[in-house]
């Protein structure tokens, strides 16, 4: 099974 | 004061085209170095990074920076009303609650002008750090365009895999399953039609098709595309607009539980 992360996984919140 | 003029109207309604599709709504940062727009879709999946540099415009103003939240819907309906080739000029008075867009005919014999309200979004904005990527696939944007949709057909999820020898693009679903293979060209006669990689690793990542066909809008700007993938990062995708900037979209790879 495949997950979806969002970008907040990868990237922080300036 | 803020004045930015466009020969081409066409060039804003391809760029609009290109995001419409992801944002009800974004805010266009505007500076002396010219408009920049970040912002994610309403999933948080995918991300929109567009530059225009204030030289590649016909004329630009910014005396204070400046940001403009622009419903991108209502801004595509003033758009619809330009011809191609009508020289548009975006204008917003500095602390102004609204923008105008005008048009010119390229004889001058029409002129018309657009206003259009200003909203206060609040977006978040987020840190995308520089990354040297594992592998830098430029290829025929339409081409692309054509194998996104192709397999779109098929899977919910493209598999892009590349390594030295060419890019791996696959699916499958309830009907079955599609590969596209596309080899580095070794020889080509136009440079928009070459596939070059450039490969530090081998990478393989898992993309939703949903967002890649919503970037794919992109493909009337530019004739080439440049995908961006390393190991657990988002992917990106960039057309660059000629003489004027570039679109970035950033999308979250697909993770196995």
């Amino acid at each position: 099974v495949q997950n979806q992360p969002t970008l907040m996984n990868f990237f922080k919140k300036k | 004061m803020f004045e930015a003029r466009l020969i081409n109207s066409v060039t804003f309604k391809k760029v609009l085209d290109a995001i419409k599709d992801l944002l009800n709504e974004a805010s266009f940062d505007c500076s002396e170095a010219g408009i920049q727009l970040q912002a994610m879709d309403n999933s948080h999946v995918s991300l929109v990074s567009l530059a225009l540099r204030s030289d590649g415009f016909d004329k630009y103003r910014c005396d204070r920076n400046l940001t403009m939240g622009m419903n991108l819907a209502s801004m595509s309906k003033i758009f619809r009303c330009s011809s191609n080739d009508d020289t548009v000029t975006i204008k917003a008075q500095d602390d102004a609650d609204t923008v105008t867009f005008m048009f010119e005919s390229k004889k001058q014999e029409k002129i018309s002008d657009y206003e259009m309200k200003l909203m206060n979004l609040d977006q978040e904005h987020l840190g995308i750090p520089d990354t040297d990527f594992s592998c830098v696939i430029r290829m025929p944007a339409g081409e692309f365009a054509r194998i996104v949709r192709d397999l779109s057909q098929f899977g919910e999820s493209i598999v892009i895999s590349c390594t030295k020898e060419g890019v791996k693009f696959s699916t499958s679903g309830d009907i079955g399953s599609a590969n596209v293979k596309l080899a580095q060209t070794s020889s080509f006669e136009k440079e928009e039609e070459a596939v070059i990689i450039e490969m530090q690793e081998p990478v393989t990542l898992t993309f939703a098709c949903q967002y890649l066909n919503s970037f794919t809008k992109a493909t009337p700007l530019a004739n080439q595309v440049q995908l961006s993938m390393s190991d657990n990062v988002p992917l990106v995708v960039e057309y660059q607009i000629p003489d004027l900037g570039h679109l970035r979209y950033y999308l979250a790879p697909k993770i196995e539980e």
